[in-house]
């Protein structure tokens, strides 16, 4: 990613929609629009509020060839679609669209949200970036609609500016989390970190948890995974912000909202010889590198950084994580330490001391 | 003769790139007055940041690949620059 500094120094920014295009009902535009700033919104403190007469800080217009005091200009149906200025007085922050292209909610031409979500970026502080899965990424490319259409790379981007956003949930719950998740006989089928929170899966569940503040989501996994099966067994984050998730022999990585192509493979490729099956657990140790893949009372240890499996596996995991003997179900690292979990009990476990610190039940996380 | 189908275009092609740079590879920080400066760069050098950019084999010569991604539509905003 690119940017441009500074940035705006107010998280809350106005836009007005100067004119629209006759390709679509007003209405379809004031709702691509929307959705745009709402791409940018939702991974920053950033809020957006939309004015209809003024100076906003984000003017948003329609025009052709030489438009008003431009200094740049459109060059008819095709090439050139749209452009924006970066934060700033005058024309910092505003948003062009090129008239004589065709402009649509759909696949068809050229679609307006993501060419906005796009332009938005810019006005935000971001420039082009050559990482051809971003949206920021300079030429067009469609993508459904209903996908989430930020890479990570533009995430990173919008938040080495911005930073993330509050990390509180809109609504706290009123009361402790469910008696469903809260029984004393929970375990898990896998557990992962995705960034600040913590991922537990069970079935065609998840639950996410904020472990600042104990704040508790319960979703469907296929809310924000659809092609994942339930039953997920193992599922880690590594160091390069996606996730990989096991079921029986196959493996998903996935980045954001997308899986990854390629995906599902073989664990074979991972470098786990033909008669392995499945994997129990696996977790990431983010100070290392090093990813561990529990299976029975065997260890795999893959290399992140040459991306191989290392020689001299498996090992046994009593010997090198004493006082974890039971079968792993589930394990994550949060803050440095491992979480071994096991029917409705876990174990916090100090790698670098190597020994277990304590034993707490399994729902420990969930504002019981 | 008629001409060859392959110079055809060549006219063409050689005002795409130079349009398209001048568009999007043409102004850069000037890093000593905070301003800016026209980029004192050959059409190759700047051909070449296009290609590195996009991840094209970077030849500084306007290539088939090169000028396909050149046609494709895109955003206004220079590449290189602030």
């Amino acid at each position: 990613y690119g940017v441009t500094l500074p940035g705006w120094k107010k998280a809350k920014l106005t836009y007005r929609i100067v004119n629209h295009t006759p390709d679509m009902s007003k209405e379809d535009v004031d709702k691509a629009i929307q959705k745009a700033f709402k791409v940018w919104s939702t991974v920053t403190p950033l809020i957006f509020t939309r004015i209809h007469e003024g100076i906003a800080d984000i003017m948003i217009a329609f025009g052709t060839k030489a438009h008003g005091h431009c200094p740049r200009y459109f060059d008819g149906p095709l090439g050139v679609l749209a452009h924006a200025f970066p934060p700033g007085s005058g024309f910092g922050g505003d948003v062009h669209f090129d008239e004589d292209e065709d402009w649509t909610t759909g696949s068809a031409g050229f679609n307006l949200f993501l060419v906005a979500a796009h332009e938005f970026g810019h006005a935000l502080g971001l420039s082009h970036s050559n990482d051809q899965g971003a949206l920021m990424f300079p030429n067009y490319a469609y993508v459904s609609p209903s996908e989430f259409p930020l890479s990570p790379d533009d995430i990173s981007g919008i938040q080495s500016i911005y930073g993330s956003p509050p990390n509180v949930p809109d609504k706290r719950p009123a009361s402790p989390t469910s008696p469903k998740t809260c029984g004393s006989q929970i375990s898990f089928d896998a557990i992962t970190t995705l960034r600040r929170e913590v991922i537990f899966l069970k079935g065609r569940h998840l639950w996410r948890v904020y472990p600042d503040n104990s704040a508790v989501e319960r979703e469907l996994i296929s809310t924000f995974w659809p092609i994942l099966p339930p039953g997920i067994e193992a599922a880690y984050e590594n160091m390069k912000d996606q996730i990989l998730f096991f079921k029986g022999n196959k493996f998903w990585v996935i980045s954001g909202y997308q899986v990854l192509l390629g995906y599902p493979k073989n664990i074979n490729t991972l470098g786990f010889p033909k008669g392995i099956k499945k994997i129990d657990a696996a977790v990431c140790n983010k100070n290392t590198g090093k990813t561990h893949l529990f299976i029975g009372d065997k260890y795999w240890r893959f290399d992140e950084n040459s991306q191989s499996m290392e020689k001299g596996y498996p090992r046994r995991i009593v010997n090198d994580f004493p006082g974890i003997s039971q079968k792993i179900d589930a394990v994550f690292q949060q803050k440095g330490l491992f979480y071994f979990f096991h029917g409705s009990k876990q174990w916090e476990f100090d790698p670098t001391a190597k020994k277990v610190i304590r034993e707490i039940k399994s729902n420990s996380w969930f504002n019981c | 003769l008629p001409v060859h189908p392959e110079n055809d275009n060549k006219e063409d092609d050689a005002k795409l790139v130079q349009d398209y740079l001048n568009k999007f590879y043409a102004v850069e920080p000037d890093p000593n007055q905070l301003g800016w400066k026209i980029n004192a760069e050959s059409t190759a050098e700047k051909l070449q940041k296009m290609q590195q950019f996009f991840g094209l084999k970077v030849t500084g010569k306007p290539d088939t690949e090169t000028l396909e991604t050149m046609k494709k539509p895109r955003c206004g905003v220079p590449d290189v620059g602030l």
